[in-house]
């Protein structure tokens, strides 16, 4: 699964989320990523979510809404993500990762699988990382 | 703090073989899409172009390098949201399209739907002139060796895809 989360200059916010889904899937098997607050969610006054990882946990809370549910009760969006992705480990076992944005530009990366590939950039830096805990930052070279 | 863009790759078990490229790949993705915002292209624009890029990179389990469901095809989902409007459009288990991402964003422009689903999505895809491509250039050999590998009957695909908690 790949995904990404954007909050362009007019402070319009989208989410994209693809995947060819798990492996071995039955034929016909359809994961979170198409259903709409799974695989992702987009609303200008709270934010946006991509999530990937064990599909049918990600639907059984709702992953994506469910974060910007507490991204509503004042959480940051760090502090959201963990409080999703725990809340899907703790009542379904499910592993999974986010990206998230909030409309003040405010980013994270968080995942509770082994690693996520993920990337970001603001302002002239490219910030990226795969394994828990890594964050390298290179320079943009802006236009 | 405006424009911003953030990127995965997915989320689970990646082989150490395969991490250089898969950060390379999000690397990339990443730069096509914040180029989009710096020149003040849309969000919309921005997420779609820089998943469209990982689409087309083998390394990623999505569009070419997608996993194949146990007849050993290729079924893909893909979903775009708009902060704005509050406005979707997704396409599931779709067929030989080099890009679902694309696909789920004419859903969301171009019908009153949020979904389409199998032979539906195709032949909208066919209405939209979108260009069907033969499923083999979507596989990889690492995805059929995958695929090979969980047939076995007691291989357990979500922890090989997924791993152990991180």
């Amino acid at each position: 699964t790949v995904g990404a989360v954007a909050v362009d200059s007019d402070g319009n916010i989208a989410c994209a989320t693809s995947t060819g889904g798990m492996l071995n899937k039955m034929e016909g098997r359809v994961g979170d990523t198409p259903c709409i607050g799974c695989g992702g969610y987009a609303d200008n006054k709270i934010g946006a979510v991509s999530t990937t990882g064990h599909g049918e946990a990600i639907m059984k809370v709702t992953l994506a809404r469910l974060i910007l549910f507490h991204m509503e009760q004042g959480q940051s969006v760090e502090a959201a993500s963990d409080l999703g992705l725990a809340y899907m480990k703790s009542r379904v076992d499910g592993l999974g990762g986010v990206v998230t944005v909030d409309p003040q530009g405010h980013w994270a990366a968080r995942f509770s699988s082994p690693q996520m590939s993920w990337g970001a950039a603001q302002k002239d830096t490219l910030h990226y990382g795969l394994y828990t805990g890594e964050h390298f930052t290179q320079r943009i070279d802006l236009p | 703090m405006l424009p911003v863009l953030v990127v995965h790759g997915g989320a689970g078990h990646i082989p150490k073989e395969r991490s250089e490229k898969s950060t390379a790949g999000v690397c990339s993705a990443v730069r096509a899409g914040y180029a989009i915002l710096q020149g003040g292209g849309s969000s919309m624009d921005a997420v779609v172009e820089a998943v469209s890029e990982l689409e087309n990179n083998p390394s990623f389990n999505a569009g070419c390098g997608s996993v194949l469901n146990v007849k050993g095809e290729v079924e893909m989902d893909a979903i775009v949201m708009d902060g704005k409007t509050l406005g979707s459009g997704a396409v599931s288990a779709v067929r030989c399209i080099a890009n679902p991402v694309q696909l789920a964003r004419l859903v969301m422009d171009k019908t009153s739907h949020a979904c389409l689903t199998a032979e539906g999505a195709t032949q909208f895809a066919s209405a939209m002139g979108v260009p069907t491509v033969p499923q083999e250039s979507l596989i990889t050999e690492y995805s059929r060796m995958r695929w090979k590998k969980n047939l076995a009957p007691d291989a357990n695909p979500v922890e090989c895809q997924m791993g152990k908690m991180g």
